[in-house]
């Protein structure tokens, strides 16, 4: 499973989440406008925040925050 | 399996919920508007509950509660 | 498997049953209006029951009870 | 596999039969009017039987017995 | 792989023919008209017969024997 | 694999042929009009052989033999 | 892997070619008009030749040689 | 992975070229015209070859070089 | 994985390279017009080159080179 | 999962990020004008970051970053 | 997984990138107009690259240069 995040402003992050019992933030992906991140789940990342103005194309469909 | 949760509003609260005999809130991931939060079921997580405005996006479908 | 619960009513149930030779209720998550509940079948929940006014959103269709 | 059963009156049974070498009836869980239950075959259910007014919904199709 | 078989009239009998290098019957369930009933095959049933009116649902199609 | 036989007539016959380096009748299950039999490929049959007017529906279509 | 063979005349042969280093027929089975064989690949068959008018029903779609 | 070929004249050849580091004919199969032949890849034959006026039926499309 | 290969030229070249830390040519299958290939990749072939004008028909679509 | 860059630009970098608990750069593939990269993730990458103006063709679908 | 690369002009080439964390090249091949190549990711190769005017074919969909 991955899918693609496109930054629609500068300063977006993609946060990655620990899997296991506690989950944390252990690393934040900071994309300036235009920048494109494709990323999987891991075995160290089941969930996954973006903050700030972004489109995520998945297998489950587009999503966007822009509007 | 993952899916993608959008807060329409602040305070959104995406839930774990622990996976086994018992059934308790391991973590509370909590998204201000637009913030955007892609989950997977895990080891640790069975069923995750959504507090507040949101649209989800999953592979049955999307399903939005601010109607 | 998972499927998605959405409440319509304040008080729903989502009712967890036991997996085995024995069935019987381990868990009944109560969700408010809009709450909404994605939930997978595990080792210990082989069925779920859902009481109140609810859609529920699967890979077999949608099932609605508030017709 | 996993099916969903919406009672269409009150008093529906959905029954579990064991599988292996007999078929008997190990559960039956009782409906009322709207209740949903969401049911998966299981190393203790082969077969399942569905008494009363009731819709299914499947990945072979829906099947109602109402009309 | 399962199927369901929907009773079109009373008397409807869904039987499990034995799987292995015999064939014999090993059970005969008698449904109501209405009636429902959900089928695997199994480690013990690899044909199935139906006797009576009946319609079948099933991932290659319907097939109902009352026209 | 499973498909689907429907006797169009009475006396037709759904004949399993053995697996392996020899290729022998060793059961044939006789149907009478409407009578539905819904069959596996397994251990024991690798061939299956339709006598009389009957329709077939499976996974690679209809086919019947009655026109 | 299976497809269904109806025979369009008295005669058809459906042989089986043997799967490994050497390439023989080890059976062939005849089809009267009407009659129709369910066949699969298996560990001693790995070719498989139709003389004879017929009509093949196959998941890679349909094939006939009457026309 | 099978297909099927289709004779469209007399003498066409289906010719299984050896799997492994050497790549020899180690069977040519001829088809009279209307003959059909259904062929897998196998742990011996990893290439296949068609001579003479055929029509190919597989997963990727139909292929026919009559024209 | 296979795909199937038309020659539309006499001199057309199948040609197989090595799987492998060395990419070489290890066997080069030449086709007439009109002779079809179909070929798999294999324990010893990863990537395979055609030469000369031909169609080739995959699960990804066709291409071909004669205009 | 692997999918295609295009870039429209010169100096576009595809960049891999590596898997585990760190996430660091380990390889930027730089790209003229024109070319194109086809990638996968891997046991050394599992998110990959492209800067400059490109085009991204996946399974997920397309995305580009130039308008 | 594979794609197919068409070279729309001479001196086209299509260069494996190595797997594993070093990511240097380790065969280019290189093709004349009209020629085609078919490729496999494989053990050695998790990135190609593609110089020069050509047409890409994959499951992800087609993606050209030429424009
Ligand atoms: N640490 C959690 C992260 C997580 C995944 N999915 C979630 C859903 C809700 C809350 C937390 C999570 C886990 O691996 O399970
Ligand atoms: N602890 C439960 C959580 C759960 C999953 N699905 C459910 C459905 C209903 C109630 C609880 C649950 C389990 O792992 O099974
Ligand atoms: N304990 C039962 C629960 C169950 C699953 N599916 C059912 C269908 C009908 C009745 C009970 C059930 C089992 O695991 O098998
Ligand atoms: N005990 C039977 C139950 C069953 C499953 N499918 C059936 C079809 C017909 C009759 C009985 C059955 C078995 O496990 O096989
Ligand atoms: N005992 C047989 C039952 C059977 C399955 N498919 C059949 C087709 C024809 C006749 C019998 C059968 C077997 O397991 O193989
Ligand atoms: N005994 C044969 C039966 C068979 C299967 N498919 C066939 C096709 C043609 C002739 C015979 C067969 C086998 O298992 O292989
Ligand atoms: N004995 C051969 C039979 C065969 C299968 N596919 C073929 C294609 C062409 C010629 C022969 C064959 C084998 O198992 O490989
Ligand atoms: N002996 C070769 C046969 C082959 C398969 N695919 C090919 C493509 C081109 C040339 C030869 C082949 C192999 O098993 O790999
Ligand atoms: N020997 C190479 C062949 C190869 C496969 N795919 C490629 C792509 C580009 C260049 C070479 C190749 C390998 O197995 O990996
Ligand atoms: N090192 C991280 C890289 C990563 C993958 N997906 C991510 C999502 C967000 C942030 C980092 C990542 C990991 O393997 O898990
Ligand atoms: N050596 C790298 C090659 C690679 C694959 N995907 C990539 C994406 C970006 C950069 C390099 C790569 C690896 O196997 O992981």
């Amino acid at each position: 499973d991955f899918f693609i995040v496109k930054a629609l402003e500068n300063g977006v992050q993609v946060i990655g989440l620990t899997r296991g019992t506690d989950t944390k933030f252990h690393h934040a992906e900071k994309l300036d406008q235009h920048e494109m991140l494709v990323v999987q789940f891991t075995e160290h990342t089941s969930a996954i925040k973006i903050k700030g103005k972004a489109v995520i194309e998945s297998s489950v469909g587009q999503m966007r925050n822009d509007q």
